[in-house]
C-alpha cells in the first residue's frame, strides 16, 4: 500500500 | 463519524475549554502542570502536520487548528501572562523521560518510516503519557480544585469515548489502528484511578483529596 495513510480521527 | 467519536471530540473540546476558562476567569494557573501543557501542544503539533497535506474534512480542519490554538493559548497563559501564579513548585515532572521514550518508540514501531508517519506516531505515543506531570502534581499536593478534576474527567472520558469508537468501527467497518489502540487503552488506564476518585469524592460535592 503506497498511498498516504489517510487519518480522519483526531 | 459515530457518535462516539463525536462524544469523544467534543469532550476533548469541553475539557479544553474548561481549563481555559479556569485559567482566564480566576487569573490564575494554580494546580495546573504546565509540563503537561507542554506536551499536550507537542503532540498536536506533530500529529496535526497533515493539515497542510491531506484534507479530510471541515470539521476534521477546523478541530485541529481550534486544538492547536487552544493549546498554545494554554501555554501562553501559563508561562507569559499568568506567569506568577504558575505552582512551578510542585511541577517537576522530567519532561524528557517521556519525550524521550515516546519519540525511540515511535522510530521503532510505527505504520511507515516516513516523516509525516513516524511524527503522527510520537505524537499517539505522546499523548498517552501526556497527563502523567499533571497527576504527578496533583499526587504531591495531595489535592485538586474541584474544576481542575472536571477538566481531568473531561480529558480521560475523551479516549475512553474513543476506545468505544474504536470497537465499534472494527465492527462496523472493520477498520481498526493497532497503534492507536493500544496507545489510547494505556492513556485510558492512567485515567483510572482518577475516574474513581471524581466519581467518589467530587460527584458528591466533596473536594478531589488524595487518602493520607
Amino acid at each position: 500500500e503506497l498511498t498516504v495513510r489517510i487519518k480522519d480521527e483526531l | 463519524m459515530n457518535i462516539f467519536r463525536l462524544g469523544g471530540d467534543l469532550a476533548h473540546l469541553l475539557a479544553i475549554i474548561i481549563l481555559l476558562l479556569k485559567i482566564w476567569t480566576t487569573r490564575s494557573c494554580a494546580g495546573i502542570s504546565g509540563k503537561s501543557q507542554i506536551l499536550f501542544a507537542l503532540t498536536f503539533t506533530a500529529r496535526y502536520l497533515d493539515l497542510f497535506t491531506n484534507f479530510v474534512s471541515v470539521y476534521n480542519s477546523v478541530m485541529k487548528v481550534v486544538y492547536l490554538a487552544a493549546a498554545y493559548a494554554t501555554l501562553y497563559l501559563m508561562y507569559v501572562k499568568f506567569k506568577a501564579t504558575y505552582d512551578h513548585n510542585h511541577d517537576t515532572f522530567r519532561l524528557e523521560f517521556l519525550i524521550l521514550p515516546a519519540a525511540g518508540l515511535a522510530l521503532i514501531i510505527n505504520h511507515e518510516f516516513s516523516i509525516i508517519e513516524v511524527m503522527w506516531t510520537f505524537s499517539i505515543y505522546l499523548e498517552a503519557v501526556a497527563i502523567l506531570p499533571q497527576l504527578f502534581m496533583v499526587s504531591k499536593t495531595g489535592e485538586a480544585e474541584s474544576i481542575t478534576s472536571h477538566y481531568l474527567f473531561a480529558l480521560g472520558s475523551y479516549r475512553a469515548l474513543y476506545i468505544v469508537n474504536w470497537v465499534y468501527r472494527y465492527y462496523s467497518e472493520g477498520f481498526y489502528d493497532m497503534i492507536a489502540t493500544l496507545a489510547g487503552v494505556v492513556q485510558t488506564v492512567l485515567y483510572c484511578d482518577f475516574f474513581y476518585l471524581y466519581i467518589t469524592k467530587v460527584l458528591k460535592g466533596k473536594k478531589l483529596q488524595l487518602p493520607a
